[in-house]
């Protein structure tokens, strides 16, 4: 068959296009993307980052951003917030209106992301994937070139499974896959400091070596991510030095 | 423009269908979907589980089934587990295979899913949606009459702003929306009894009755429900006197 990486085309203006996948929802991705964007814009970089999450944006919350976007001779500016640029399908629709598509539709999104918003200049383009193996995954990996795919999971056996699901995918859309982050570890109670494994611990990094893939780091449950994600101010850019921050 | 429910038949042989939703990934429908039709078939009714999470079909792994069904007249039959029927594309892939689908793929699925199987004589055929408000979501409510809808949700913004959006598109394609299930609602050490809002808590009842829907209950986030899952012991069937138990 023809290879399926054959006719990508890379980015114009944009160094390296990073995807960050799960498989499972509701695992940590966007709060890792963003986390993740933040910290690299925080080394001197100039990164971009993409809501790939069409039906359940939830990045413009956590990024603490809900104005629209501005068009200039035809493209659209990204907003910039906490130092990176930013888009997302959140900044196009009111908050509470469902985003009621089938496949088509999200694809024709996906390129218009990627082709129509000015995205030049960036050394880093981080995409949040939605959960799946679907359209969005197989539309940004046919329009352009991605460098690689970061994995995140929860050491729940089913997340760990569906991650298994997503690296197979990529392994097969020939995207290298850079490594493996397990979110929600543990958690360890703050009255008496009792260690609790409620998603299970562990697995997320014995999976990864297992597989032969880089094990990027374990992050704890703990409420101020939540927090931070709920109100706009992701933790390494609010409380860098605490130990979830650090993690990030 | 046209009643988008004019032409939907009702399944032949099945009383009630309902659908277990959430818009975001990761809140628990699975373990809800699963715990709820194994409770109705407690209570003496005839029940069925479809799983319409094509991409990451987690059911399989949380009913302990993982037999492929046999067919029999060109219909399928599905497997018998925990007093309740049950089907899902997990049966029908190996473990570790990526779905890599677009939209239409996702149609023909759930299409043969609602024909093909032989559902009748059911009560209850209870169908776990995936995240979002997509091909899935749309070509369920085309292609039968759904009596009604149960939201899950955590009490994280984000969460509750996903269930709004799927309550929405409920709305919109004129399914009635039955009631709000939070999950993961609190955590109680079990080494000091202290209570850790680990995502929130009570922001699901609070939204649920502001939107004047029906509070189903609350459940905590317990390493038992987690595990009850991982194992394909759903807890309502191997603790069913505990407290997540009976909350379930
Ligand atoms: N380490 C963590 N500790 C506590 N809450 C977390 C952590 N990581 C993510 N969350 C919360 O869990 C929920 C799901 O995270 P999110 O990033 O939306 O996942 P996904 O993008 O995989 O759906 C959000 O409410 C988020 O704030
Ligand atoms: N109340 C709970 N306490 C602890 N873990 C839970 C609870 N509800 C769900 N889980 C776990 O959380 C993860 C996500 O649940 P799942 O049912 O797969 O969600 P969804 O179907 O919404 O993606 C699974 O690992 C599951 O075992
Ligand atoms: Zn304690």
């Amino acid at each position: 068959p023809k290879d399926p990486s054959a006719d990508r085309k890379a980015l114009a203006g944009v160094a390296h296009v990073i995807a960050v996948g799960a498989g499972k929802g509701g695992v940590g991705k966007s709060t890792v993307a963003a986390n993740l964007a933040i910290a690299l814009a925080q080394t001197g970089a100039t990164v971009g980052l993409m809501d790939g999450d069409i039906y359940g944006p939830n990045l413009p919350r956590m990024m603490g951003v809900n104005r629209q976007p501005f068009t200039q001779d035809g493209r659209i500016i990204p907003i910039e917030a906490h130092g990176i640029r930013f888009m997302s399908m959140g900044l196009l629709v009111e908050a509470g209106e469902a985003v009621v598509w089938r496949g088509p539709m999200l694809h024709g999104a996906v390129k218009s992301f990627l082709h129509d918003v000015d995205w030049s200049g960036c050394d880093y383009l981080i995409v949040d994937l939605p959960p799946g193996t679907g359209d969005v995954q197989l539309s940004l990996i046919q329009q352009t070139v991605v460098t690689g795919a970061v994995i995140v999971t929860t050491p729940s056996t089913v997340a760990i499974e569906d991650a298994v699901k997503a690296i197979a995918m990529f392994d097969k859309l020939q995207v290298p896959v850079l490594g493996v982050i397990e979110n929600m570890s543990y958690f360890v109670c703050n009255n008496c400091n009792e260690r609790h494994d409620i998603f299970s611990t562990g697995a997320g990094q014995d999976r990864a070596l297992a597989m032969g893939l880089p094990f990027l780091g374990a992050i704890p449950l703990h409420p101020e991510v939540r927090a931070g994600g709920d109100t706009g101010k992701p933790v390494v850019a609010a409380q860098p030095d605490s130990p979830y921050g650090m993690e990030l």
